[in-house]
């Protein structure tokens, strides 16, 4: 554990529990992308099955069902409980073309062709793209709410402050894995050009609106 | 690097 590490988790955490008590005070889940909501716990649970056979610490285990327990509340807000509100007609992203080629990815580039890794693999492809339907929602309906922009950069700092945590153990552990590297460059990449309206936008407390 | 036995990220 590093800085960089916590501080990625901090704001992952922030991220995830963000979104879930926007959703639960205004009591809708309007600007919310339900497609990548499924995709994010398609993640969750295919990397943190491993929570059943091998444990790291107590803090790697409450964060995971915390993450896994938030997904699935989020789901069950935004397609059960205020499903009315749910925004659909602007959810169009087709997530077929997320989930099948990660999962082919998942088996052409794995370190090892056991189960568990390969749904980790798969995770970890998927997350890279998880965020493409949101993203696409935010540039159809040419706006995000001030907490949702919140929320996207909350959820795309987690990553690059992994990068700076990968960078560092590189360093201090010797620690490599370049599947997981590369595929949170990517992530982080897909964030670039929100993170430029975040901060000439939303910190200088306009909304986020596309022009 | 180091083979990653047991991973330790989230």
């Amino acid at each position: 554990m590093n800085i960089f590490r916590l501080c990625g988790d901090l704001s992952h955490l922030l991220a995830i529990l963000l979104l879930l008590v926007k959703i639960w005070k205004t009591r809708s889940c309007a600007g919310i992308s339900g497609k990548s909501q499924i995709l994010f716990a398609i993640v969750y649970t295919t990397r943190y099955l491993d929570l059943f056979t091998s444990f790291v610490s107590i803090y790697n285990s409450v964060m995971k069902i915390v993450f896994l327990s938030a997904s699935y509340g989020t789901l069950y807000l935004m397609f059960y409980k205020f499903k009315p509100t749910y925004d659909h007609n602007h959810d169009s992203f087709r997530i077929l073309y997320l989930i099948v080629p990660a999962l082919v990815l998942s088996f052409v580039i794995v370190h090892a062709y056991t189960l568990m890794e390969v749904l980790w693999t798969y995770s970890i492809y998927l997350e890279a793209v998880a965020i493409m339907p949101q993203l696409f929602m935010v540039s159809r309906t040419g706006e995000a709410e001030t907490i949702t922009s919140h929320y996207l950069f909350a959820l795309g700092s987690y990553r690059a402050l992994y990068i700076l945590n990968w960078i560092y153990r590189y360093y201090t552990e010797d620690f490599l894995d370049l599947i997981v590297i590369i595929a949170g460059i990517v992530q982080t990449i897909l964030y670039c050009d929100f993170f430029y309206l975040y901060i000439t936008k939303v910190l200088k407390g306009k909304r986020l609106s596309l022009p | 690097g180091k083979p990653k036995e047991g991973k330790d990220e989230l």
